[in-house]
C-alpha cells in the first residue's frame, strides 16, 4: 500500500500547483464564492492573497508566462467583479482590499528587489519569483487597490451619512445643557434620542464596527488610519455645513454640545491608538466654529481673539455663524453688525476661498506603504472548507 | 540574495482598462 508519509513543512517550498484548466474553479473558490462572513471569518488574515501568491510562484517556477499572466488577470477581473456585484457590502470591500493590499505586498516582497527584501528571512529570499518580473502587474494591483479604497469609502459615508446631523448636533448628548429654549426657537428635539434618531453612541458605535472589521481582515494598519482619517473628514465636513446653514443650530450650548461630542470622537481615536492618523485634526473647522460659539463676541479685543483662533475656517464661514448666532437667553444681545464688520476688516488681507461649505465628497489620496509579512510560505495550509482540493502543496 | 543567473523577464501588463474589456467580452461570450 502506499504509504502516505506526511511531509513535514521543511519540505514544502510554499508553492501550490494547479492544472491549467482548473484556474476558473480557483478564482469561484477563491474569490467569487467565498463570503467573508462565511468561511472567511476563520481564515488567517490575507490567506485569499498568500493562496494566490503561491499559484503565482508555481507557474513563475514552471517558466510559464502563459500562466502567470492568465492567473494574474483572472484574479483582478475576478475581484472586479465581486466588487461590482457586493460593492455596497462593506465587509467584502474592507475584505478585498486588504487581500489586494497583501497580494501587492507579496508580489514586491518576493520580487527579488533588494528594496523590497530588507525584511525578509533567509528561506523567504529562496521563495523569490525566479522566472518573471511583475512590476507592470503590481502597477495595475495598486490602481485597483486605489478604486477599492475610494469604494469603501463611499460604503463607509453611506452607512455614516444619516447618523452625522443627528448624532453631532440634534442629539443633545449633555441633557439639559440647553435647557433654557434659544430665544424665538421651538427646540428642536428632546434630550432623549426619539426613536430611530440616530445619537453619538450610533456613531461612535459604527467606527467600532468598521475598524473591528478592518482589523479582523488583516488590513494594513497605516491603511486603517487613512480610512479613518476620512471617517473624521466626513463626520467633521459634514457637522459644520449643517452648522452654517442652520440657525436653530448656532446658539453657545450648541457650541457646549458640538464640543463634547467632539471629545468623544477623540477619546475613541486614543482607545483605538489612532491619535497618529491625522483624523483628529480634521475636526479642526468644526472646533473652531463650536468655540467660536463659546466665546465673547463685542469688543475689538474680541475680534482679535477671534481673528487668532479661527485659522481653519474661511472669513465666509466666521462672519456666517456670526449671523446666524442666536443668543440664548433675552439677557444676551445678538453679535451686532459692527463687530461683523471689524472681523472682516480685519481679515480683509487673508484672501482666502470665498467658499462657504466644505467639500464633504473630497476624498484624500490614499497610500499603501510597503508592508512585508514574515508569514513563511512552506507553513501555510489551506483549509478544506475553501473547497481547493484540486491544488496541491508543494 | 543568492547569485542570479539570468535576469528576470519583465511580463508586460495590460491595463485595468483593457482587462475590464477583457471582462466585459468574456462577460459577452459567456451564455
Amino acid at each position: 500500500h502506499p504509504v502516505n508519509i506526511p511531509r513535514k513543512e521543511k519540505d514544502f517550498q510554499g508553492m501550490l500547483e494547479y492544472k491549467k484548466e482548473d484556474e476558473p474553479k480557483l478564482i469561484k473558490n477563491l474569490i467569487l464564492d467565498l463570503k467573508p462572513r462565511g468561511v472567511a471569518v476563520n481564515l488567517i488574515p490575507g490567506l485569499p492573497a498568500y493562496i494566490l501568491f503561491m499559484c503565482v510562484r508555481h507557474a513563475d517556477y514552471l517558466n510559464d508566462d502563459q500562466k502567470v499572466r492568465s492567473l494574474l488577470t483572472s484574479t483582478i477581473n475576478g475581484i472586479k467583479k465581486i466588487l461590482k456585484k457586493r460593492g455596497d457590502d462593506f465587509e467584502t470591500v474592507s475584505f478585498w482590499l486588504s487581500n489586494t493590499c497583501r497580494f501587492l505586498h507579496c508580489l514586491k516582497q518576493y520580487s527579488g528587489e533588494e528594496g523590497f527584501m530588507k525584511h525578509n528571512t533567509s528561506r523567504q529570499n529562496e521563495h523569490c519569483l525566479t522566472n518573471f518580473d511583475l512590476a507592470e502587474y503590481r502597477q495595475v494591483l495598486s490602481d485597483l487597490a486605489i478604486q477599492i479604497y475610494q469604494q469603501l469609502v463611499r460604503v463607509l459615508e453611506n452607512i455614516l451619512q444619516p447618523m452625522i446631523v443627528s448624532g453631532m448636533l440634534e442629539h443633545e448628548t449633555i441633557q439639559g445643557v440647553s435647557g433654557v429654549k434659544p430665544t424665538g426657537l421651538r427646540k428642536r428635539t428632546s434630550s432623549i434620542a426619539d426613536e430611530g434618531t440616530y445619537t453619538l453612541d450610533s456613531i461612535i458605535r459604527q467606527l467600532n464596527t468598521f475598524h473591528s472589521i478592518m482589523c479582523q481582515h488583516g488590513m494594513d494598519p497605516e491603511l486603517i488610519k487613512q480610512v479613518v482619517k476620512q471617517m473624521f473628514y466626513i463626520i467633521g465636513a459634514v457637522t459644520l455645513n449643517n452648522l452654517l446653514l442652520r440657525k436653530d443650530m448656532c446658539s453657545w450650548s450648541k457650541g457646549m454640545q458640538i464640543r463634547y461630542n467632539v471629545s468623544q470622537l477623540e477619546e475613541w481615536l486614543r482607545d483605538k491608538n489612532l491619535m497618529t492618523s491625522g483624523a483628529k485634526e480634521t475636526l479642526e473647522p468644526l472646533i473652531q466654529a463650536a468655540q467660536l460659539l463659546q466665546v465673547k463676541k463685542k469688543t475689538d479685543e474680541d475680534a482679535e481673539a477671534i481673528c487668532c483662533m479661527c485659522n481653519a475656517l474661511t472669513t465666509a464661514q466666521i462672519v456666517k455663524v456670526l449671523n446666524l448666532y442666536t443668543p440664548v437667553n433675552e439677557f444676551e444681545e445678538r453679535v451686532s453688525v459692527s463687530f461683523i464688520r471689524t472681523i472682516q476688516m480685519r481679515m480683509r488681507d487673508r484672501k482666502d476661498s470665498p467658499q462657504l461649505l466644505m467639500d464633504a465628497k473630497h476624498i484624500f489620496p490614499v497610500t499603501f506603504p510597503f508592508n512585508p509579512s514574515s508569514l513563511a510560505l512552506e507553513t501555510i495550509q489551506i483549509p478544506a472548507s475553501l473547497g481547493l482540493g484540486f491544488i496541491t502543496r508543494v | 540574495p543568492t547569485q542570479r543567473q539570468r535576469p528576470r523577464v519583465l511580463l508586460k501588463a495590460p491595463t485595468l482598462a483593457e482587462m475590464e474589456e477583457m471582462l466585459t467580452s468574456e462577460e459577452e461570450d459567456s451564455p
